[in-house]
C-alpha cells in the first residue's frame, strides 16, 4: 500500500507545470524514502529528475518500493479537480493498476476523489554522477524565466558564459544579437533576491533555448534557482523546494561537429 | 555548426 498526503496539494500542480511540456508519460518511483521520477524528453536531449522526500508529506506510507507509470497529460486533467488550497492525498493499492487522488478543502467542506488508470512504461534509467561543477550560479527564478523568454524571441540557441564578474546569456537571430549579464549581487535584504556566482573555472556552453523556456515553467516552485555548468557536460538547472525535495533538469550542450 | 548530442551520451545507464 502507498498513501501520502500533502497539505499544500498545489505543489503537485506546480510540479506538473514544469514537467508536462517536457515529458508526456513517466514512471514515479515510490519508496519508503519518498517519491522520485527520472525521465527524458522525447528527443532524448534533456532529462528531468524529481525528488519529493517522504517527510515532505503529512502522512507517508510506502510498504514496498514500486514504480507506477502515469500519463502526465491525463494527470494534469485530473489535477484540475483540485482547488489551489486543497490538500491532496495519493493512494495506490499494490494489487490495483490505478491510483486514487483525494482533494479536500482546508475547511473540510469539499471532498473530491478521482481514480486514474496506471500504465506500463519502459523507461531507461541513467546514473547521474554527483559532479563538481566549474560554475554554480544562483539567481531569482523569475529573473531567469524573464531572460530566457526575452532571448527566445530573438534566437534559438543561448550561449551561457560564467566568469567572476557574473553570468551572461547571449543569443543571435534575424533580429540581431542580445547579451544579458547578471552580476553577483547580495545587497538585497531578501536572500531570495540575491545572485551569487560560485566559480571554480570560467565556463562557456551553448544550449537550445527552448528547453530553458520549458525548465522555467517550474518558476512557481521556488524563488531561487541554480544553474550549474561544467565544460562539455550537461547543464543542471535546479529548483529546490526547501527541504521537501527538488526538481532538476539536465540538458546536453551543443558541441562542435 | 554545433551538433546536439543525446543526454544518454553523458550519463551511463543505471
Amino acid at each position: 500500500m502507498f498513501e501520502a498526503k500533502l497539505i499544500q496539494g498545489n505543489l503537485i500542480k506546480k510540479i506538473m507545470e514544469g514537467l508536462k511540456d517536457l515529458v508526456t508519460e513517466a514512471n514515479f518511483d515510490l519508496s519508503p524514502g519518498g517519491v522520485s521520477l527520472q525521465a527524458m524528453d522525447s528527443s532524448h536531449v534533456a532529462l528531468v529528475a524529481l525528488m519529493l522526500r517522504g517527510d515532505a508529506f503529512e502522512n507517508y506510507r510506502c510498504d514496498r518500493p514500486r514504480s507506477i507509470g502515469m500519463n502526465l497529460v491525463n494527470l494534469s486533467k485530473v489535477l484540475k479537480c483540485a482547488g489551489n488550497d486543497d490538500t491532496m492525498t495519493l493512494k495506490a493499492d499494490d494489487t490495483q493498476n490505478n491510483i486514487t487522488l483525494v482533494f479536500e478543502s482546508q475547511a473540510e467542506d469539499k471532498y473530491a476523489e478521482v481514480q486514474m488508470e496506471l500504465m506500463d512504461i519502459d523507461s531507461e534509467h541513467l546514473g547521474i554522477p554527483d559532479n563538481t561543477y566549474d560554475a554554480i550560479v544562483k539567481m531569482p527564478s523569475a529573473q531567469f524565466s524573464q531572460i530566457v523568454k526575452d532571448l527566445s524571441s530573438i534566437g534559438d540557441t543561448v550561449t551561457v558564459s560564467v566568469t567572476k564578474d557574473g553570468i551572461t546569456f547571449s543569443t543571435s537571430g534575424d533580429v540581431g544579437t542580445a547579451h544579458i549579464t547578471c552580476k553577483q549581487n547580495t545587497s538585497m535584504e531578501k536572500e531570495a533576491d540575491h545572485t551569487t556566482v560560485n566559480l571554480e573555472h570560467p565556463v562557456t556552453l551553448t544550449f537550445a533555448l527552448r528547453y530553458f523556456v520549458t525548465f522555467a515553467k517550474s518558476t512557481s516552485l521556488s524563488h531561487q534557482m541554480s544553474i550549474s555548468l561544467s565544460k562539455e557536460l550537461p547543464v543542471m538547472v535546479e529548483y529546490a523546494m526547501g527541504d521537501m525535495g527538488h526538481i532538476r533538469f539536465y540538458l546536453a550542450p551543443k558541441i562542435d561537429d | 555548426p554545433k551538433g546536439q548530442p543525446p543526454i544518454s551520451s553523458f550519463f551511463a545507464r543505471a
